[in-house]
Order: C-alpha cells, then sequence, then structure tokens
C-alpha cells in the first residue's frame, strides 16, 4: 500500500458515496446513467469473486464488499425506488457496444485462460469504458449538475492515482501488470476532457454545460 | 514480475 493506491482508493469510495447520497438526499437520479451503474455492478460482481478463494486483507475484504454492495444499492435506487426520476430517454448508449467486445478481448488476452481471471481480465476492460454511458448522457442533455461533476471527478481521478500507484510499483517492487496498466491509461484518457471542464468552468462555480 | 493470479488491488 502506497499513498497513491490509499488516495486513489479513497477518492473512488468518494465518488460512490456521493452518488448515492446525492440520489438519496434530492430523492431523484435526474442526469445519472443507469446502465452506467449497471455496468459497474457488473464489473464489481466478476472482479470480486476471488473475495471467495483468495483472502489479501482485511481492507481489501471490507472494501470490496463496500464497492459491490454500494453498486447494488444505487442500481436498486435508480430502476427501483427513484425510478420516475430516471432519465431513460436520454440514457441510449448501446452498453452491448462494451459489453461484447470487452468479453471477447477477455478471452484473448488475459494472463491465464481460467474462468476467475477471465472474469478478472473482462471486468477491468469494462471498467475503463462503463463511464461512456454517463458522459454521452451529459453530452446528449448538454449539461451536469455540479454534484454529478463532483462525482464524475471523483471516479475519474481514481484510476487516474492508480497510475501514479503502478509506476511507483514498477520502480519500488518491480511490480506491473500490463493488462490493468493499458486499460487504466484508456479509462483515464477517457475522463480528459471532462476533466478540462471540471477545472475551467465547475471549480470556478458555473454550471457544466457544453457548447451548443 | 508481471501476472499473478492474485490480484492485490481493487
Amino acid at each position: 500500500m502506497n499513498i497513491f493506491r490509499l488516495t486513489g482508493d479513497l477518492s473512488h469510495l468518494l465518488a460512490i458515496i456521493i452518488l448515492l447520497v446525492k440520489i438519496w438526499k434530492t430523492r431523484s437520479c435526474a442526469g445519472i446513467s443507469g446502465k452506467s451503474q449497471l455496468l459497474f455492478a457488473l464489473v464489481y460482481t466478476t472482479r470480486y469473486l476471488d473475495l471467495v478463494s483468495t483472502y489479501i486483507s482485511a481492507y481489501n475484504t471490507f472494501m470490496k464488499l463496500i464497492f459491490i454492495c454500494a453498486s447494488y444499492a444505487t442500481v436498486y435506487l435508480i430502476y427501483m425506488k427513484f425510478k420516475a426520476t430516471y432519465d431513460h430517454n436520454h440514457d441510449t448508449f448501446r452498453v452491448e457496444f462494451l459489453i461484447l467486445p470487452s468479453f471477447v478481448l477477455s478471452l484473448l488476452i488475459n494472463h491465464d485462460f481460467a474462468v476467475l481471471e477471465i472474469l478478472w481480465t473482462f471486468s477491468i476492460y469494462l471498467e475503463s469504458v462503463a463511464i461512456l454511458p454517463q458522459l454521452f448522457l451529459v453530452s446528449k442533455t448538454g449539461e451536469a449538475e455540479s454534484i454529478t461533476s463532483h462525482y464524475l471527478f471523483a471516479l475519474g481521478s481514481y484510476r487516474g492515482l492508480y497510475l501514479l500507484n503502478w509506476i511507483y510499483r514498477y520502480y519500488a517492487e518491480s511490480h506491473y501488470d500490463l493488462i490493468a496498466i493499458v486499460a487504466g491509461v484508456v479509462q483515464t484518457v477517457l475522463y480528459c476532457d471532462f476533466f478540462y471542464l471540471y477545472v475551467t468552468k465547475v471549480l470556478k462555480g458555473k454550471k457544466l454545460q457544453l457548447p451548443a | 514480475k508481471s501476472s499473478s493470479n492474485k490480484h492485490d488491488e481493487l
């Protein structure tokens, strides 16, 4: 554990909490892509199956359980409890275009052709693109509430901080995992345009509004 | 070492 990974994990946790609290307090999931949240639930489920086979640390187990539970709670709020506020007319990204290629790629490029390992690889590939339905929704409506922007910033920062963690681990522990690194770079790059808007607009107190 | 079946990150 190093400072980059810890802050990355905390940033990830913060993102998930911001989203849950936002939906709960406003009693609304307007502006949130249910599809991205379904993809994240699928990501955590397929990645953390090793909870039953491999023990790493209490921290690791605890965080995995939190991520799984929080993602299912978010999906429940969007598709059940606050269904009436769900923006399904704008949430039209075709998720099969993300799920199927991620799955095929995980069969082709993986560390080991074993069920748990392929599901882990699939989750890494899928996570890297799982935010696309959300970014698509923001681009379709042309704007995002500040709280949604804070959520996206915290979620994007998490993988960016993991990149620093991987650089650190490469030098300090000679440890690296190319699959995670390449997918992590892709994931972080997808947020770059959003990061730019966040710094230039949201932090200056303006609403995130895309040019018409 | 690259790759191991034990993924210790989240």
